[in-house]
């Protein structure tokens, strides 16, 4: 039997908003130590990976690993039967479930839901836990702008990374700019800056996929990039107490 | 122009 309840229903809710339109169908694995998903976009240029840890959920409980496929679609369709503030219960009752059952729970209603899941044949990818040669800590809003602002003048959007901080550059056909954001050691933490750079790296990306991974910004004040040169990029967001979301794009290669 | 490779030529297959 399986069986994870989330405290907070409405947080399962922004990690599903933030993948939607990143993957289709995807294969959600739990087991003693919690649930993974990892998944490729349909172009297989992005990468999603998430991690919720047991320990973060109110319940937690899984005797025997177990794959469930499902359709991000239909999901969707039945977590807007759940109210933000809902908690939320994921149970499958077989060793080979063919259904997800779910309870959403407020104080004055309980609603439960059966979604279909099904058989998935997905590769799998080994994601080695490297070291990279820049890691840079920011505000996600303000990563999430500059990607807007950027995105408007050029597909492609330019980071640079040095000890004095990290720059972001676009060169379009109606001109080029770029926008350096300054290290700070704030007292708030969601406004801090930071950037360890061993090696600086100079990558290109497609703007369009930061666009559609900043959904994610509402799990967290701060993304974390994590870039070595010519190798995929990932900008990973803390779920509190339970895990993270990461996401890895490759970058561009000039020819 | 700037081209992309997929990420699963990045990864190996697990």
């Amino acid at each position: 039997m399986f069986e994870a309840k989330f405290e907070d229903g409405g947080l399962f809710k922004k990690i599903v908003e933030a993948i939607k339109e990143l993957v289709k169908n995807v294969n959600l694995e739990a087991n003693g130590t919690g649930i993974s998903l990892q998944a490729m976009d349909t172009s297989h240029v992005a990468l999603v990976a998430l991690q919720l840890n047991e320990k973060g959920f109110k319940k937690y409980r899984c005797e025997k690993s177990l794959t469930m496929g499902l359709s991000i679609e239909n999901l969707q369709k039945i977590l807007k039967c759940s109210g933000n503030d809902d908690q939320i219960t994921l149970r499958t009752q077989d060793e080979e479930p063919t259904t997800l059952s779910f309870t959403f729970e407020s104080k004055n209603r309980i609603s439960e839901f059966q979604l279909n899941l099904m058989s998935l044949d997905q590769e799998q990818l080994g994601v080695p836990d490297t070291e990279y040669s820049s890691v840079v800590r920011m505000p996600s809003n303000e990563f999430t702008k500059i990607c807007r602002e950027l995105g408007n003048i050029n597909e492609a959007i330019g980071i640079e990374t040095s000890k004095e901080g990290i720059k972001f550059y676009v060169k379009g056909d109606i001109g080029e700019g770029q926008v350096s954001v300054k290290i700070n050691d704030t007292e708030k933490p969601e406004e801090r800056v930071e950037c360890e750079v061993d090696e600086p790296v100079n990558l290109s990306f497609a703007v369009r996929y930061f666009n559609l991974f900043n959904k994610a910004s509402a799990l967290s004040s701060q993304v974390i990039l994590s870039m070595s040169q010519d190798q995929p990029l990932v900008i990973e967001y803390i779920i509190e107490e339970m895990g993270s979301l990461k996401l890895y794009l490759a970058p561009k290669i000039n020819d | 122009g700037p081209n992309q490779r997929t990420i699963n030529s990045y990864f190996s297959p697990k």
